[in-house]
């Protein structure tokens, strides 16, 4: 539920901050 | 140097322990993230460099498209501002992201991460564009009040002396009391690089 969470929480969900992903290749 | 291809990569025998030594990673750590940075540099232009769109490609799946957080982590890594990250600002970046880097590392690399106009402070106005920008990622609609009500329940928590705009200090304030927020700057993979790039041994020169 996004209206639970403070805006930070949010923005952290963004692929493109999930540097994760640069493993999967 | 070898890798005649790639004959901007100086990845001399000199230049891995000197990484080695400005980062938290061993020798052979470098030297196994080099053929992680090989191959990332090498998916749409194989020239030893990462441009935007290979990173954009190795996040999304996709090389086209624009993303403000892709913007961002471009630009934190391009420390050399030339508009490709190289290998050695590739290191150093990931170094943040080791399991074993030091908290305060993180807590500074995602307030400039955050600090889209690098003011040293994250503003109001910042906040916004950010969570407009991942609502548009995923699809998500809010009404314009309910994001003002987010914004302003985050600054009444994060923004202390109430100027409506987060310093350095209260961000580490912040994160402090909510610690998932710097969950994305921790990447366990770090840790086993050897094991996850084992091709690294045939090109290894050092020992650790």
């Amino acid at each position: 539920q996004p209206t639970a969470m403070n805006a930070f929480e949010l923005i952290s969900m963004s692929k493109g901050l999930n540097l994760s992903n640069l493993f999967d290749i | 140097c070898f890798e005649p291809r790639q004959p901007r990569l100086k990845k001399c025998a000199q230049e891995i322990p000197r990484l080695a030594n400005e980062t938290i990673f061993t020798t052979n750590e470098v030297e196994a993230l080099y053929e992680l940075f090989k191959k990332l540099s090498s998916s749409i232009i194989d020239d030893g460099l990462i441009h935007k769109e290979e990173l954009q490609l190795a996040l999304f799946q996709t090389p086209s498209g624009e993303n403000l957080f892709v913007d961002r982590i471009f630009d934190l890594f391009d420390e050399k501002k030339n508009g490709v990250i190289e290998f050695d600002e590739f290191v150093h970046a990931l170094s943040v992201f080791h399991p074993n880097a030091p908290m305060e590392d993180k807590i500074d690399f995602a307030f400039r991460l955050y600090d889209l106009r690098q003011t040293g402070f994250i503003e109001r106005e910042e906040v916004k564009q950010m969570v407009i920008a991942i609502l548009m990622e995923s699809d998500m609609t809010l009404s314009d009040d309910l994001l003002e009500a987010i914004i302003d329940k985050t600054f009444a928590d994060a923004d202390a002396d109430k100027d409506g705009r987060i310093n350095s200090e209260e961000w580490k304030d912040f994160v402090l009391r909510n610690p998932n927020l710097l969950k994305n700057m921790t990447l366990p993979y770090l840790k086993d690089l050897t094991t996850l790039f084992p091709s690294f041994v045939f090109n290894t020169k050092l020992e650790d």
